[in-house]
């Protein structure tokens, strides 16, 4: 009875996983093997390609209140969601502007990416009984983490699927971006290629980011208990799936629950390459949401 | 709370990216 009780819990998660976020795993490495069926991605390799690929996105403006308080760069983003030309200033270059606009159409994704974590912690069983200002941290120290693995299934050595699949950008293009949007992406990258030798299915990362959000080493946590609770059985639940969906890849669940050590670390340099930003890069600005999760978080 | 004030509306609400 208590692993059929595992069971279920996996299946709920997973339906939840399934509802929240649009681009599955199983999705994005058939796009990435041209086993879609689909039309090809867009593939933008350059700035005359970036600019192609702008065409192929519906544009989608950025909320900036906060624009003159708060000049910061982009959060990083599983996806690109619309490029923009609400920050796109007459000053600078071509290029200048389309990176801008770029990291800022990551940005709106990346809000996007954390309403839809938001919706799946709440579909966890227990959490919304949770103490509301534990529920808020631990979406605040969680939800950047979630963010990079959702990474992972995104991304090959070569580059990334953006904009829920219909573009690949190449590791390249990426990297020529000018400091620091440039050095941003290579730890996700050097990151997620680990990751998918894992080879992590829909239903694994489903209890991969519940184990995630229920982390009750959080700092500032009122109530620790009834967090590490709910984390265990999601953990138990999590075991049992990976011995039933990789019987033969020993110690799997103790290889991925070392990820989550390599995972803080990329999230700390993160938030010092958004330091960096905000140094350097005046016209950015931060959406309020990201500023909530980034500020005094590491 | 009000330095969460967005987080505390998305777990409380179905707060649409457009309210966002």
């Amino acid at each position: 009875p208590e692993a059929a009780d595992l069971r279920a819990l996996s299946r709920h998660l997973y339906e939840a996983y399934l509802k929240n976020f649009p681009l599955t795993k199983a999705k994005a490495r058939a796009i990435l093997s041209g086993k879609a069926g689909d039309k090809a991605p867009f593939v933008i390799h350059d700035m005359k390609s970036l600019m192609e690929g702008e065409q192929f996105i519906n544009c989608r403006q950025i909320p900036c209140q906060e624009h003159h308080q708060q000049q910061l760069a982009p959060a990083l983003a599983p996806g690109l969601a619309g490029l923009t030309e609400a920050h796109c200033g007459s000053d600078g270059n071509i290029s200048d502007e389309l990176e801008l606009r770029f990291f800022n159409s990551c940005q709106s994704r990346s809000v996007e990416a954390v309403r839809e974590v938001t919706e799946f912690a709440k579909s966890i069983p227990g959490f919304i009984d949770l103490d509301l200002n534990d529920q808020v941290t631990l979406l605040k120290y969680g939800v950047i983490e979630i963010l990079i693995i959702m990474m992972a299934p995104l991304m090959n050595k070569d580059g990334t699927l953006i904009s829920y699949g219909q573009i690949f950008m190449t590791r390249e293009f990426l990297k020529s971006l000018r400091k620091p949007f440039g050095q941003m992406m290579e730890p996700k990258f050097e990151f997620s290629v680990k990751f998918n030798t894992l080879e992590l299915d829909d239903n694994d990362m489903t209890l991969f980011l519940a184990v995630i959000i229920l982390s009750g080493d959080r700092p500032g946590l009122l109530n620790v208990k009834p967090i590490e609770r709910l984390q265990e059985t999601v953990l138990h639940s999590l075991e049992l799936q990976l011995k039933i969906s990789h019987p033969d890849s020993l110690q799997l669940f103790a290889k991925l629950l070392q990820k989550m050590t390599d995972l803080r670390q990329i999230v700390t340099d993160h938030v010092h390459f958004i330091q960096l930003l905000r140094k350097r890069e005046v016209d950015m600005c931060l959406h309020p949401l990201l500023q909530e999760i980034m500020k005094d978080l590491y | 709370k009000e330095k969460h004030k967005i987080l505390h509306q998305l777990l409380q609400n179905n707060t649409s990216p457009g309210d966002l």
